[in-house]
């Protein structure tokens, strides 16, 4: 049985509504020091994808880590890879384990 | 001393 191993999967949202989808909270020097998902809003992207979900702590997005990203640093990163023309999808690579992998 | 009101910043995309 012992300790479960905190997994991470790879969610790969398609840019399928105008708007992303979902709200953040924390990263670097704040209690929850990488960016947890706190909302989907029904009719975004994410929830169109079905595959994020509230609670899921957010460790990479399109390859690029999210830790020691100030709050700020981390959703400036999330909105450019939404508004990018360059890919038509954001790759998120989460954790169902509040730790840091 | 009570957290910094940062501490409970959320974005909306």
């Amino acid at each position: 049985p012992g300790l479960l191993e905190p997994t991470s999967t790879l969610v790969r949202v398609a840019k399928s509504a105008s708007t992303l989808g979902i709200a953040i909270e924390g990263g670097a020097n704040t209690r929850q020091p990488l960016p947890r998902i706190v909302t989907i809003q029904r009719g975004g992207s994410a929830h169109n994808c079905g595959q994020l979900k509230v609670g899921q702590v957010i460790l990479e997005v399109n390859g690029a880590t999210m830790r020691g990203r100030e709050h700020r640093d981390a959703a400036r990163l999330i909105a450019e890879a939404f508004k990018t023309k360059e890919r038509d999808h954001v790759d998120f690579l989460v954790t169902e384990f509040n730790v840091a992998l | 001393s009570p957290p910094k009101d940062y501490e409970d910043e959320v974005t909306f995309f």
